[in-house]
């Protein structure tokens, strides 16, 4: 999984 | 963005408002554990460096100031401007018991061994119990506020919405993130018996009280 992908939540 | 995330959001949202107006409202912080809202602020503190380094969306970058400049209001309040209602004696908690296994458990399983994904990691397991304190000074003082209540089922059901956002980026994005999913299923699973005393009594306009 895309690392940014992985953060995009709060 | 999906509905579930967004109503997890929503939901969230309301129950740091509905935390807010509690306080401000009563002026008083009675039943609150400032401790739980003390591991909240260093779940969103370390969850939220990227702040400035990674852009996602404005909404994104709107809650998360949101999210952080509240909490840290709360804190205000609880230990500064509302003191002489703080009830220390019943938040007796000990969140050492929380944070070293928690910060172990960070340094061991993660995505990647580098300072910000294992700080990340670090949120998303304190996240998963950072409410205990609150639900331990509820079983010491044997009641809660029914505006308390609503709180805690806001909060609570955020991350039941967020499990659900879960399953629905798992088959429409193919997205999917065990250490989120496992600390987001301990949380909730943690209010369970606080949802079933929520649906039994607060629906019924009755008060929660636990048999002290």
């Amino acid at each position: 999984v895309e690392k940014v992908k992985r953060h995009d939540e709060l | 963005m999906n509905i579930f995330r967004l109503c997890g959001d929503m939901s969230h949202l309301a129950a740091i408002i509905i935390l807010l107006l509690k306080m401000w409202k009563t002026r008083s912080v009675a039943g609150i554990s400032g401790k739980s809202q003390i591991l909240f602020a260093t779940v969103f503190t370390a969850r939220y460096l990227d702040l400035f380094t990674s852009f996602i969306s404005i909404y994104n970058t709107c809650m998360k100031v949101f999210f952080i400049g509240t909490v840290y209001f709360t804190i205000y309040l609880i230990y500064m401007k509302f003191k002489a209602t703080y009830d220390s004696n019943h938040d007796s908690f000990r969140v050492e018991f929380l944070i070293v296994p928690v910060g172990g458990l960070a340094f061991l399983v993660n995505h990647e061994f580098a300072p910000l994904e294992i700080i990340w990691t670090f949120s998303i397991y304190l996240e998963s119990v950072a409410i205990l304190p609150q639900l331990f000074m509820i079983s010491k003082t044997g009641e809660a506020e029914t505006i308390t209540s609503h709180y805690l089922f806001a909060l609570g059901s955020y991350r039941a919405l967020y499990l659900c956002n879960w399953i629905y980026r798992y088959y429409a994005e193919g997205f999917f993130d065990l250490i989120a999913v496992v600390a987001g299923v301990v949380q909730t699973i943690l209010y369970c018996d606080f949802f079933y005393l929520y649906i039994t009594k607060v629906m019924k306009g009755k008060k929660i009280s636990l048999p002290a």
